[in-house]
């Protein structure tokens, strides 16, 4: 099973 | 100051209409290159970057930078009072507590205005500049959403695998699966039609269907949709607009 991912995990805040 | 007059107010209710439903409050950023926005859906997962270049404007000018913090669907509520071959200027003062919109029938000599209230909106900004990416495909942006459509039908994830020669989705569900393969070719007479994929590394990803459906919105603004794909990090939809864009960002799904 596969789990979503959020973006927070790939993009820094500016 | 902003002033921005779009020829036909169809298209600025078409980039509405195409991100409303995922994102709710957002800040336009407008200065002299345009207006600009990122927001992302409330579960974290998608999203949106849009830029409307000058260039999409009939007139467009702002000379100092303004933020207009919009609720979406108090926008399109707005948007709907126009029809669509009118113009329509968007119009701010420089420390703004509302946008003017103002709607003109130039043949029947109608002039329509609407106020909208702004809100302060505390969002963060993502950076999402410099991502690198293992393949580009570039495909007719309604065979995309046909794709997505129909496969959503058999499950809630899209895998997407792509190869040298072939871009391949498929949906694995309780009622079956399903797969649509795709193959790069050109199309002289229709280039729209033409199905480009630019590949440095083999992918295979897994997205959510219900955050496609969201992006599959845009198809309307453009003939092609332009896909960025990288192993393990967030892929990137792209509608290009005469001047400028929007993009959908999409966090992939990932083996527990």
């Amino acid at each position: 099973i596969k789990k979503q991912a959020t973006l927070a995990k790939f993009f820094s805040s500016k | 100051m902003l002033e921005g007059k779009f020829e036909e107010a169809s298209l600025f209710k078409r980039i509405i209409d195409s991100f409303k439903d995922c994102v709710q409050l957002v800040n336009f950023n407008c200065n002299e290159h345009g207006i600009a926005a990122q927001a992302v859906d409330d579960s974290r997962v998608l999203l949106v970057s849009l830029s409307i270049g000058t260039e999409s404007f009939q007139e467009f000018r702002c000379d100092r930078g303004v933020t207009l913090g919009v609720d979406l669907s108090s926008l399109s509520k707005i948007l709907r009072c126009g029809n669509n071959n009118d113009n329509l200027t968007l119009i701010a003062d420089d420390t703004p507590d509302s946008v003017l919109l103002l709607f003109e029938d130039t043949k029947k000599d109608r002039i329509s205005e609407y106020s909208l209230k702004l809100m302060d909106i505390d969002a963060d900004f993502l950076d999402i500049e410099g991502m690198e990416y293992d393949t580009v495909i570039t495909m007719p942006s309604a065979e995309f959403a046909k794709v997505v459509r129909d496969l959503n039908q058999l499950s809630d994830s899209l895998n997407i695998l792509v190869t040298k020669d072939t871009v391949k989705f498929v949906a694995e569900g309780d009622i079956g699966s399903g797969s649509v393969i795709v193959k790069p070719h050109t199309d002289m007479d229709k280039p729209q039609e033409s199905v480009k994929v630019e590949l440095d590394k083999p992918v295979d990803l897994t997205f959510g269907s219900k955050y496609l459906l969201d992006i599959i919105k845009g198809a309307g603004l453009s003939d092609q949709i332009t896909i960025k794909l990288s192993a393990e990090t967030p892929a990137l939809f792209e509608f290009s607009l005469q001047s400028g864009y929007l993009q959908f960002f999409l966090a992939p799904k990932f083996n527990e």
